[in-house]
């Protein structure tokens, strides 16, 4: 799991 | 991924494209906010640090590429290689008004408090408002290109698209993000003044006048 927030937004 | 998310994409990259073609095609930035596009090269800067610490997919990895190196090469094109059609003069917005306190917001609510998240945090507040320049400028000379007038509507299409985007995430995946909402929100209603003059005049008539 990615650590702090992850964004796959653009 | 749904299809509000990859319009909105494919929207934002038409806007950056018909941008970058306009320049160079007509080899002149005459009615182009520099300050606008210099802010755009600072915000997918900002954001896509994450380039280097996290890999979510070769469209996303693609595109950010894509993205930065655009807003480069009309930063680039604007600032050296057609500067001399550059309107300084026109292009008078104060930049250090949006730029300090959108830094001092992101500092202040953001999602973790690191610098990486610090940084996607200002480039979305940033993101919201770097087209005000251009928008003061158009304002200032009362007229726009009909195809500057295409790339705005295709950059204000694009966070509208994101909008629907986000209501689908919410329903279809109970995924929201606050900050890119209420930024995403501000943003799009920046855009609807001139989508109405878009649509009420800007079709047809050319040069374009507010």
């Amino acid at each position: 799991a990615d650590e702090g927030t992850s964004h796959d937004e653009l | 991924m749904n299809v509000f998310r990859l319009t909105g994409d494919l929207s934002h990259l038409a806007a950056i494209i018909i941008l970058l073609l306009k320049i160079w095609k007509s080899r002149s930035c005459a009615g182009i906010s520099g300050k606008s596009q210099i802010l755009f090269a600072i915000v997918f800067t900002t954001r896509y640090l994450d380039l280097l610490t996290s890999f979510i997919s070769l469209y996303n990895t693609c595109m950010k590429v894509i993205y930065i190196g655009c807003a480069y090469a009309t930063v680039y094109l604007i600032y050296a290689k057609f500067r001399a059609t550059y309107d300084g003069n026109h292009d008078s917005f104060r930049v250090e008004f949006l730029v300090v306190p959108v830094g001092g917001l992101s500092v202040l609510i953001n999602h973790d408090f690191s610098p990486l998240e610090i940084l996607w945090t200002f480039s979305i507040y940033l993101e919201s408002v770097a087209i005000l320049p251009q928008l003061f400028m158009i304002s200032k000379t009362g007229e726009a290109e009909t195809i500057t007038t295409h790339y705005l509507f295709c950059l204000g299409l694009y966070r509208a698209l994101y909008l629907f985007n986000w209501i689908w995430r919410f329903y279809f995946e109970g995924f929201f993000d606050m900050i890119a909402i209420v930024a995403g929100v501000v943003q799009t209603v920046l855009y609807c003044d001139f989508f109405y003059l878009y649509v009420t005049k800007g079709w047809f008539s050319r040069p374009y006048r507010l």
